[in-house]
């Protein structure tokens, strides 16, 4: 539940425009661009070395103004998931 | 009884008798092993030119079972980064669960190693991204990796089962699970096979599974051998089908490889029925690669079948399947899945049609069941989305509860199929409510859609309800409903599902024609008049046992002089004779054979140990065999191994260079090198040790030259207290306590040239500095005349005085 949730230093971005637009978006927040999530189009996986791995909350700094950008679709960063092997 | 076929299939792998869910090699055991896998394999599928991956902790692609159908392309390390899907290793073999899984799939046949996988000619990749910080991204890569490549994606994991925790795959991973479904296999769509949402505690239930209760995953549940529910298995409107697996400590266990390059009966879990619905499913890809996700979906509804799983909610729906709660539509039949895959006719388009109800807010009361209905045409009025046959049924709902652990949810279909989507959990005392969660059914496949659907909420507050007061409500809910516009089956011609005609009495295989009856009743009328015993052939009988048959159909057991009676199949001692119809008697000590003589020996009778090699019955197994008990074979000890016992892994004597370490040989390191079991490998021991049990100094067996042994260590010079000396029979040389009270000494005895304080060197011993200043009162003379100075005891009272003063 959102309450125990442990915040990564990883992002998940949707940007159209290509990988070119997405590493300049990144650069641009001091992020590192992961590249293209799989199949997923214009979804790209960025990286905050500066931002603590793990966190109870969601850190703020400058990096969070990506959040505002204009040519971001969609945004979220990435929370650990508890799996179990069956 | 696949044993008496004589189609039947040997392997050397040493595991093979014990796969008793795959074939039974002793016909009148227990042994159940009807997913048919064998049966399959006759037909020629054995999973070729399919590609699967596990998506788990790694997989060890150089396994000796494992690296032949290992496939570079089918693996990827989320985790890591990188394209090595190996797992990491730790002392507590954490990783292991992918490298299981791996093996039931595509383990290699015939290699003399482990066992054999169901698809044990498909190509198996492993993707490693449970290893590391499982995020929406991690999850929706792993998801997404190659799939016109790979055909089908296995996952034997999902969200906590405590009872407490409603989760799912995130936006990005059920994108991709849609990408998947869309474009995967060129168009035809990936596969994902989910193993049922259980993790081994009670009190949850898996539509809080939010993998298993999507449309896009195959939901594989598991029975014991004896069909009953594991302990471990929750139930589920979701289920698909379901394998066999682990079950109770007194149950057969699952047998597969195992993290280190070894063997194990420890896989557990529905994480083993996934892995072998992957590898079922591949065979079928072999026999009809053409078959969409959607295809394979209704191919284990069709052929699945209930057989002696033990299920208290089994119900046939309104379209003639027969499903439960805990199983779905039944046990897998692989073969019955190749033969209808072989001619199979895709089914037509999928159609989605949602209804979502009005916004007005439904109060919860406590043990009050609330009923809320809802009609739908099946969108008969939209063709695109016109719904007449049922597939999936979907239902999204916005509760908002005090205590969501109380409610129960259940849906009826307009046939009266009813689904529970939700039951009762003890531990989830979350007030969250479901926000827009999505319950997911099976249960009224093939259903017409049109009509009223009912959904149920009951709320039974438990103790630990706080506000009795505070209601709760369901704001609103959608219906679902994913199937087809017309018939799946009928539209393309006909396809009768073999396992349809076993099962529906209605299909009857046709009746003889009268007059073919009465013929035959006439011919029998002077002689015997009563029926035949089954076994009888056709030249009738001349009573009702099967001895007095005039011939047989199958087999004649005995002979003219013992009696001799049909048979269906003969009895443990005697291989048939398919020519003659006879049962042959086998050679002496033989159970089961396929010739008369002693190199044609399958297994033993009791005490006795079939002999693979020399495929005979011997009493003892020789060097490199251990006896396995179970089945009555020779089994190959582990390629170390000179000698085991009991097991392959359980050495008493190993080959050459290698030594033993416990009860498994590991090869002999050089000199100053010790094996590291963690790495499997020789590493340096501490530079003071020749040899060594480990690392550290004080790990040491033999010091190195120019070192001395000092009690538990290796030192380059003796410390003070000790001196130098060699011991016998050893080349170690040794440093030895020096006298009490001496800390620098030539050797033993009086050879001690400094003494600690408060002792003075007195020839060669260490003497007390206790003086006293009457010799008479403590007896000097006597003391020196007895010479008891030399006795350690004595030494400490006055003798410094005493012979001090000469």
């Amino acid at each position: 539940s959102p309450s125990r949730s442990v915040f990564t230093n990883h992002w998940a971005v949707r940007v159209r425009g290509g990988a070119e637009e997405a590493d300049k978006l990144a650069s641009k927040y001091g992020f590192t661009n992961f590249g293209q999530i799989g199949g997923l189009e214009d979804h790209y996986h960025f990286h905050h070395s500066h931002v603590v791995r793990r966190s109870t909350f969601a850190t703020r700094g400058t990096h969070s103004f990506i959040h505002m950008d204009p040519k971001v679709d969609w945004i979220q960063q990435q929370i650990v998931k508890s799996r179990v092997k069956r | 009884f696949a044993q008496s076929d004589p189609n039947f299939i040997y392997f050397n792998d040493p595991k093979w008798s014990n796969m008793w869910y795959i074939h039974c090699s002793v016909k009148n055991s227990r042994c159940r092993s009807e997913m048919n896998i064998l049966a399959a394999w006759q037909r020629g599928y054995t999973g070729r030119n399919v590609v699967i991956t596990i998506l788990d902790d790694g997989i060890e692609k150089n396994h000796p079972d494992l690296a032949q159908n290992y496939d570079q392309l089918a693996s990827y390390d989320v985790n890591g980064n990188d394209h090595d899907p190996m797992p990491r290793y730790d002392s507590s073999n954490e990783n292991k669960h992918g490298t299981r899984c791996a093996g039931e799939v595509a383990a290699v046949a015939n290699n003399s190693h482990c066992i054999v996988g169901i698809a044990y000619n498909a190509r198996i990749g492993g993707i490693r991204m449970l290893d590391g910080d499982v995020t929406d991204v991690v999850e929706a890569k792993s998801l997404g990796i190659r799939p016109d490549y790979i055909d089908i994606y296995s996952a034997s994991w999902g969200p906590d089962d405590d009872g407490k925790t409603v989760d799912g795959p995130g936006p990005l991973a059920k994108q991709a699970f849609e990408v998947g479904i869309k474009k995967g296999r060129k168009g035809l769509g990936s596969i994902f096979v989910w193993a049922s949402g259980n993790g081994g505690r009670q009190g949850d239930h898996c539509s809080c599974d939010g993998y298993t209760n999507s449309i896009y995953t195959i939901s594989v549940s598991s029975s014991t051998e004896n069909g009953n529910k594991p302990w471990y298995l929750e139930v589920c409107s979701s289920t698909m089908a379901t394998t066999y697996s682990s079950g109770e400590f007194y149950d057969r266990k699952i047998i597969t490889t195992d993290l280190r390059q070894r063997c194990t009966d420890g896989h557990t879990g529905t994480s083993v029925s996934a892995p072998m619905v992957a590898g079922i499913i591949a065979l079928a890809l072999e026999a009809n690669p053409l078959i969409t996700w959607r295809d394979v979906q209704h191919l284990l509804v069709k052929t699945s079948r209930p057989v002696h799983l033990k299920a208290s909610d089994w119900k046939t729906n309104a379209a003639g399947h027969k499903v439960s709660h805990l199983y779905g539509f039944g046990l897998v039949d692989a073969e019955a899945m190749v033969v209808e895959a072989k001619k199979w006719r895709s089914v037509p388009p999928q159609h989605t049609c949602t209804k979502m109800s009005d916004r007005r807010t439904r109060y919860i009361r406590p043990d009050q069941k609330l009923n809320v209905t809802m009609s739908s045409t099946g969108c008969s009025g939209q063709p695109d989305q016109h719904v007449a046959f049922l597939e999936h049924v979907v239902v999204r709902v916005l509760i908002v509860h005090p205590r969501r652990g109380d409610l129960e949810i259940s849906l009826v279909s307009p046939s009266g199929t009813r689904s529970q989507l939700l039951a009762k959990r003890l531990f989830d005392n979350s007030n969250e409510g479901f926000r827009n969660w999505e319950f997911m059914t099976v249960h009224c496949w093939g259903e017409r859609a049109e009509g009223t659907w009912t959904l149920e909420i009951s709320d039974s507050p438990s103790q630990l309800r706080s506000n009795l007061e505070v209601l709760g409500k369901l704001k609103e809910w959608t219906l679902i409903l994913y199937g087809t516009s017309e018939h799946p089956y009928q539209s393309h011609g006909s396809h009768h599902s073999r396992a349809r005609m076993l099962e529906i009495p209605s299909v009857q295989s046709p009746e003889p024609s009268p007059s073919t009856t009465q013929q035959h009743e006439d011919e029998e009328e002077e002689e015997y008049t009563g029926p035949c015993h089954h076994e009888c052939g056709d030249q009738g009988c001349d009573g009702p046992d099967a001895d007095h048959c005039l011939n047989c159909i199958h087999f004649s057991l005995g002979s003219l002089k013992t009696g001799r009676r049909c048979v269906s199949h003969c009895p443990s001692g005697y291989f048939e004779d398919t020519e003659a119809r006879r049962c042959r008697r086998c050679h002496r000590g033989c159970e089961k054979c396929v010739g008369r003589s002693s190199k044609e020996c399958r297994s033993c009778r009791r005490g006795l140990y079939f002999h693979t090699e020399e495929s005979s019955c011997i009493e003892n197994c020789p060097n490199g065999y251990f006896n396995d008990e179970v089945q009555r074979h020779c089994l190959k000890c582990h390629e170390n191994c000179v000698k085991c016992v009991q097991d392959a892994d359980r050495c008493t004597a190993c080959k050459k260079d290698f030594s033993l370490a416990g009860m498994t040989c590991v090869p002999e390191c050089t000199n100053g090198t010790f094996f590291n079991l963690e790495e499997m490998k020789c590493s340096p021991c501490h530079v003071s040790c020749s040899t060594c049990t480990g690392p550290g100094m004080e790990e040491c067996l033999h010091c190195s030259r120019d070192f001395l042994q000092e009690e538990w260590r290796c030192v380059p010079k003796c410390s003070p207290g000790h001196y130098p000396s060699d011991s016998i029979g050893f080349p170690q040389r040794m440093c030895r306590k020096c006298e009490e009270n001496c800390i620098r000494c030539q050797g033993p005895g009086t050879r001690c040239t400094n003494c600690r304080d408060g002792y003075s060197l007195l020839s060669g011993t260490c003497i007390f500095h206790a003086t006293c200043n009457n010799t008479d009162e403590v007896f000097c003379d006597m003391v020196k005349s007895n010479r008891l100075c030399e006795k350690k005891l004595f030494r400490q009272f006055c003798c410094r005085t005493c012979l001090m003063t000469g």
